[in-house]
């Protein structure tokens, strides 16, 4: 049974399976960001606004990079994400929030690397991996922090996937190389 | 783009999952 | 309208006799042919690496030998029913035959049969010269005018009637027209009187047993027939071609279609799938299906489940066939994961160990977890590892004081087979490039090695030893050499209900999209002969002169590709995965590159 709520506009179902709340969540998420919406003429044209203010956080990451500040240069760049989920609304062109989303995630992919969190660039990898970005700069970085996981094993899948789409790229190659021996290592 | 997000929010899910799997 | 009925009793022994033998025949072909080939399989069975086997049976606890034994009654009680069933029928056969000898109407009967050849007593094949011949002779020995006048009128008719026969019999055999009547109706005067008939005695269909008889023929017809034809259909219907129940099959099917990709597989993941299965609903209707997921892992935990222990057996004892089920969707569906996984619940289930960073090792015998992660400052995870410290070391790290169980857990571990990797490729048979739009199939030369062994590159093994044969057997079915390999012995499974060998999974993956191509192929055969080798490095120094490759099987595994080669010219790379049902640690994983040229 659909129960809504003319106060907040929002729909619900009592007891809803796994698959209904996921779509619930998706027309309620529609219907807020189109009450909030102010212009009545508006368009898939990514808002000004937002761009202007991720940008700024992003920005503010990147300086305190070059100023060696790793941990605050990571806070400020999750804050632009951060900030990209929540001002962007749902119908702004996917093709533009997939892009700012995967730039962001590759400079928080390298922040997260050289301060050893390598868990968390795994899986920042992971999405880019599964949102259709399949360069060889990824599968290095998503190599190399499995072998820093321990994980030799699916280190090597990765490694050879990356060399099967660039055979040439020699950074995947010393890695196959490195994995290998610690491979061997781990095997006795 | 709903769909992006939800991967996105997925990610901390993921992290417990394998953190504990390793 | 009116039929004559076999009063006589000439004609229903054959009905019965003619009955029994369509069914008797093939059963017993078919039970003579399980004897043999049971002996056989059992034999290979005893040759390979029997230590598993052995092993398995020593760490079984009480219920799962209870398990096995009841298990093995119920299939030879069966088998006990049928044998009674062939031994009965062949007896009520030879009473048929002898009553067809002996009885009287039906030789009478028998000796209206015209035969040309008794008649002038020569063999069946004898030439036209030899009939003319018998003919002569007999005829003037039987010529009414030649007999003698002292036979009475009784006997002068009989050998007159005999006389006629001979004729006739000699005019069949070269006469043109009696000749053709004589194939066509079997008797040279042309038709003769047959008699149409119903092959039951006439008291069966006249009198009040005929009543009886018809209401034997509406339960047949009526009642049994339909039963077993609709039971039969219902099974065939509700069964699919992997052997799952319908219901399960497109449960999994549902899970796999709605599988969101940021979904972590894991263990749970495909154990809490497996316990929706309709099978286990069928088995233990009074149980729930969160039940199930604790049964299972309760096995997978080595838990006691109380009063649900045999429940538990029977459940885990399914769960084989699920999963190979469950494997075959996922790979239809193309994924990679929940694939790998699949297998990988298998060995949890078949080993009864958790998957973990140090499942290797808690899969041997007298394992103490503790001490694992205690044991040693060094963190061994794998067997291959383990075999680089002493025996005395290995103990402590696995936390076994006793120098018997410590000798019994290091044969297991040895005996554990490792794939190796010697040479991959695809190949065309019969070419020695894969061309465009030809049929390749992939073939790996392996070599079966114990964890314990000293490892050695590839290239160390000729190339001599791993070809194939190339003759034209060979050429039109290039699989048949990996059928030349022994069977797979008894796995070391104490924890598995039944007794089990096992076998390797194929997987084939494109490596562009990351994503499974093909079903998987089983491989249920390669030498575990290696395995008795002692190689063991630790004490093999110089690797070199002691490493002999003559010594060693070379394990052949091929595995047939479900598409042609692409049209274009080009390296196309596809992942090739081997993974065990049975032990945690043996598996392959490795890129191999399709070099399609002109």
């Amino acid at each position: 049974t659909l129960q809504y709520d003319a106060n907040s506009k929002l729909l619900d179902v009592p007891d809803a399976s796994e698959d209904i709340e996921m779509n619930l969540t998706q027309i309620n998420k529609l219907t807020q960001d189109l009450v909030g919406e102010t212009n009545p003429n508006f368009t898939p044209q990514p808002r000004d606004e937002s761009t202007a203010m991720i940008k700024k956080l992003f920005e503010n990451g990147l300086k305190q990079l070059q100023q060696q500040k790793m941990a605050e240069a990571l806070k400020s760049v999750n804050l632009a994400i951060e900030m990209a989920q929540r001002k962007r609304a749902s119908w702004e062109a996917f093709a533009v929030q997939l892009q700012e989303l995967q730039f962001m995630m590759k400079n928080r992919v390298d922040l997260c690397l050289v301060q050893g969190k390598f868990m968390d660039a795994l899986q920042d990898l992971d999405f880019l991996q599964n949102t259709g970005l399949t360069t060889s700069d990824v599968f290095i970085r998503k190599t190399d922090s499995l072998m820093k996981l321990k994980q030799y094993e699916q280190a090597r899948a990765e490694v050879e996937r990356g060399l099967s789409l660039d055979p040439t790229n020699a950074k995947l190659r010393v890695l196959h190389i490195e994995n290998t021996r610690r491979l061997a290592e781990y095997n006795g | 783009n709903q769909a992006l997000k939800r991967r996105f929010q997925a990610i901390l899910l993921r992290k417990e999952v394998f953190s504990k799997q390793w | 309208q009116s039929y004559d009925y076999d009063e006589a009793s000439e004609t229903w022994p054959f009905f019965i006799l003619a009955v029994l033998c369509v069914v008797l025949v093939p059963l017993t072909a078919m039970q003579l042919w399980e004897l043999v080939s049971g002996g056989k399989s059992d034999q290979t069975l005893n040759d390979q690496a029997s230590i598993l086997g052995e092993m398995s049976e020593k760490y079984a606890s009480r219920e799962i030998l209870e398990f096995r034994a009841k298990s093995v009654a119920k299939k030879s009680k069966w088998l006990a029913k049928r044998n009674l069933f062939i031994i009965a029928g062949w007896t009520v056969v030879a009473y048929l035959i002898q009553y067809i000898g002996s009885s009287e109407g039906i030789q009478d009967a028998a000796t209206l049969l015209f035969d040309p050849y008794a008649l002038l007593d020569i063999s069946a094949s004898s030439t036209d010269r030899e009939v003319r011949s018998a003919y002569r002779k007999l005829s003037v020995k039987f010529h009414p005018d030649k007999l003698s006048k002292d036979l009475s009128s009784e006997q002068r008719s009989v050998l007159e009637e005999q006389y006629v026969l001979i004729t006739k019999a000699y005019k069949s055999l070269t006469d043109e027209i009696t000749r053709e009547n004589y194939l066509k109706y079997g008797h040279p005067d042309g038709p003769q009187a047959t008699s149409h008939g119903i092959a039951l005695p006439k008291f069966l269909v006249d009198s009040s047993a005929s009543t009886l008889v018809i209401l034997g023929y509406v339960a047949l017809l009526g009642i049994v027939l339909p039963y077993f034809v609709s039971r039969w259909w219902s099974r065939t219907q509700s069964v699919t071609k992997k052997g799952i129940h319908v219901k399960s099959a497109s449960y999994f099917s549902n899970r796999l279609f709605n599988f969101k990709p940021s979904q972590v597989v894991t263990l749970d993941l495909i154990v809490n799938w497996l316990s929706h299965a309709e099978e286990f609903k069928l088995m233990f209707p009074e149980l729930s299906v969160e039940t199930f997921e604790t049964l299972l892992h309760d096995q997978i935990n080595r838990k006691h489940s109380g009063n649900l222990e045999n429940a538990k057996l029977r459940i885990v004892a399914k769960s084989n066939v699920l999963l190979f089920g469950l494997l075959d969707i996922a790979t239809t569906f193309r994924n990679l994961e929940i694939s790998t996984m699949t297998i990988d619940t298998l060995k949890a289930i078949v080993q009864a160990t958790s998957i973990s960073p140090y499942s290797q090792l808690l899969q041997l015998p007298n394992v103490n977890p503790e001490s694992l992660t205690e044991g040693s400052v060094d963190d061994i995870r794998t067997l291959g590892k383990l075999f680089t410290y002493e025996d005395a070391k290995i103990g402590k790290i696995l936390g076994i004081d006793d120098s018997t169980k410590l000798q019994e857990t290091l044969s297991v571990a040895s005996s554990i087979p490792h794939l190796k990797l010697i040479r991959a490729e695809f190949k065309v048979p019969g070419e020695s490039v894969v061309t465009p739009q030809s049929t390749p199939h992939i073939s790996l030369k392996v070599l079966v090695r114990s964890a314990k062994h000293k490892f050695f590159p590839p290239n160390m093994i000729p190339d001599e030893m791993c070809l194939d044969r190339d003759d034209f057997e060979s050429m039109k079915d290039p699989f048949a050499s990996t059928l030349e390999q022994p069977r797979l012995p008894q796995t070391f499974a104490p924890y598995f209900p039944g007794k089990r060998s096992g076998c390797w999974c194929a997987l084939v993956v494109l490596q562009k999209d990351g994503k499974v191509i093909q079903t998987p192929m089983l491989i249920d055969r390669l030498s575990f002969e290696n395995l008795n080798k002692d190689f063991d490095k630790r004490t093999v120094k110089n690797l070199e002169e002691e490493f002999k490759p003559e010594e060693w099987v070379i394990g052949n595994i091929k595995i047939p590709f479900s598409q042609p080669a692409p049209e274009e010219k080009g390296d196309f790379f596809f992942r090739v995965i081997v993974k065990s049902t049975e032990y945690f640690g043996p598996d392959l994983d490795f890129t191999l590159s399709m070099a399609v040229r002109d």
